[in-house]
């Protein structure tokens, strides 16, 4: 799988789409 | 959650309810397009496989809003570890579902904290369906706290000893303000945002009841379960897909007219 994330920012289990990102930011 | 906010739609879109004949019993969280994360006791042994629904793109357990997505599970895989050294020790389990979840704005993953993760500084938040209250009220509404974490031995010594809090567990939770995790958060996870990322740092695990401050939700340790995590993700066969024969293609095409001749005469 390709780790698409930073090992320093967590590591994603997906192979084409980003992990830990949301598309609206809480306050 | 005791002491937390309703939660507005796509916030937490990794958040999944695990549903058990029908009821919300534990959360979860979405690592893969085939794989949810929750807590290993959430899936006794006696608990039959089929029998678990999974969801989501939920917000409210009783709408299943345009972005909801349901799923039967395939594969449930218990942590070796589970109740071995401790009787909580170990509390994590991963789900292989039967089909694949399509991700949106509503519906992503989340990124697994790495073994080396630094919890230093870090703003993290709880989310889930369970108990609110002391009494024991519960909310159809997803639930939101930030939860500060709570040094290891600081929270072996409030439970009274290293025994007590092992080091595949995490403390977390809000001791001024009484914000913690309850009943039927559990297997939901703990996140913490590094550089606009959210990685699962928690499983919401266990605690000595979730009204007295001085007793702290303990949680899994993501980081310590993060290569037995990748090595079953990465190894694990996906499910077999029914492939369609022509007895089924047949029945699509007889289904389709009767399901519209069925609406119809609902009208």
């Amino acid at each position: 799988n390709a780790h698409r994330c930073p090992k320093s920012e967590g590591v994603s289990l997906n192979r084409d789409m980003a992990c830990g990102h949301r598309y609206i930011q809480g306050k | 959650i005791v002491g937390g906010m309703d939660v507005p739609e796509r916030k937490w879109p990794w958040q999944v309810s695990v549903h058990y004949a029908g009821i919300h019993i534990c959360g979860g969280s979405i690592i893969n397009e085939y794989w949810i994360l929750s807590a290993a006791h959430c899936f006794q042994k006696e608990k039959s496989t089929e029998a678990f629904d999974m969801y989501v793109g939920l917000v409210d357990l009783n709408v299943a809003g345009s972005h909801t997505q349901w799923f039967e599970v395939n594969k449930v895989i218990i942590h070796p570890t589970y109740e071995l050294y401790h009787p909580v020790g170990g509390d994590i389990a991963l789900v292989q579902l039967k089909s694949r979840i399509v991700f949106s704005d509503s519906v992503l993953p989340v990124c697994i904290a790495p073994p080396d993760v630094n919890l230093q500084n870090v703003v993290c938040w709880a989310t889930g369906w369970g108990v609110i209250s002391q009494k024991g009220h519960t909310s159809d509404k997803l639930q939101e706290a930030q939860m500060p974490l709570i040094s290891l031995l600081l929270c072996q010594m409030l439970y009274g000893g290293p025994s007590y809090i092992m080091s595949d567990m995490l403390c977390a939770g809000d001791i001024r303000n009484v914000k913690t995790v309850c009943e039927g958060d559990s297997g939901g996870p703990l996140v913490c945002e590094f550089n606009h990322t959210w990685l699962q740092v928690g499983v919401v695990s266990w605690g000595r009841g979730c009204t007295y401050p001085m007793f702290p939700a303990v949680y899994a340790r993501v980081s310590y379960f993060s290569e037995w995590i990748h090595y079953h993700v990465e190894h694990t066969p996906l499910p077999l897909q029914p492939l369609p024969t022509r007895s089924s293609m047949l029945a699509a095409t007889l289904s389709a007219p009767v399901t519209m001749l069925a609406f119809l005469l609902t009208l």
